[in-house]
């Protein structure tokens, strides 16, 4: 009997830079991230969905740490002038909230739960990246603060100092 | 001393369902979330990336269990009325494939080993959402057994019986 939601985390030092009309092509994702391995830069998080754009071409997103997002954009650099119309694009200034529960795959809505609890403090939602004991999602990093209360008090996991 | 990557999950029954044009602002994830716990559908991943419309609406993918993606359509069905130019959009049959390691975040470049494994067997990856200690990707259903061999032993878990 596991709970659904044991902990919440709250990233607030967190950058997201996507690179805007990558080649949809094998090959790719692995590219962008080995580049910016290779400059030691660890990814928080990376989301593509499977939109594409009329060309075909898709987005990825990487969430890192402020202060190595410069880097990054020199580790990609080399693999933009490869890709002609591919262009990095800089986030907001984003924090990100993540609810972590074993129970979390045997019980239905948690996502929904959480994302209502942010709802309810009118916080609007950038990005979500979620798995099966795991769900983020990104606000702006004005918001991190409330949305992390509100999802901590919505699972009764008390009140945090603030 | 933890591995980066102990174990790699592959999810074969799955489906992707997306809704195309969504309001962004607060509540929305939440509400779809929501109506399709209310019909007890357990969502596998949830993407959402930062990509807005013309418009300023967004998009969300939801990955599920093949057999539930009717109902999950059905439950969905009220919300699309409400909102005028959200359409829903099943995606093509696909299998999930996820490296899972406690050792992930302190290491530099385990995404992108992951990506470079596939792609050396010429799959292309259709979507991606990570975590601190799971990676997860996206490739067309008759890919993902011959993803996992590759990731398999990309990471020198040895060869599975398939
Ligand atoms: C698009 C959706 O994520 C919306 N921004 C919300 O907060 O619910
Ligand atoms: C866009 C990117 O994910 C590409 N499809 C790849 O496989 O690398």
């Amino acid at each position: 009997n596991l709970p659904e939601v044991r902990g919440i985390a709250l990233d607030i030092e967190q950058a997201q830079l996507s690179v805007i009309g990558v080649p949809d092509k094998p090959g790719t994702a692995a590219s962008l991230c080995l580049a910016m391995a290779d400059f030691g830069i660890n990814l928080d998080a990376i989301v593509q969905s499977e939109r594409q754009h009329e060309n075909g071409s898709r987005d990825i997103s990487f969430i890192l740490k402020k202060e190595e997002r410069k880097l990054a954009e020199n580790a990609l650099v080399p693999l933009l002038s490869a890709w002609p119309g591919t262009r990095l694009q800089e986030g907001p200034a984003i924090a990100r909230v993540s609810a972590v529960g074993a129970g979390m795959p045997s019980t239905v809505g948690t996502a929904g739960k959480m994302f209502r609890a942010i709802a309810n403090e009118n916080i609007n939602i950038g990005m979500i990246a979620t798995s099966e004991i795991r769900t983020s999602c990104v606000v702006a990093q004005k918001d991190g603060i409330k949305a992390l209360n509100a999802v901590h008090s919505k699972f009764n996991l008390g009140k945090l100092k603030t």
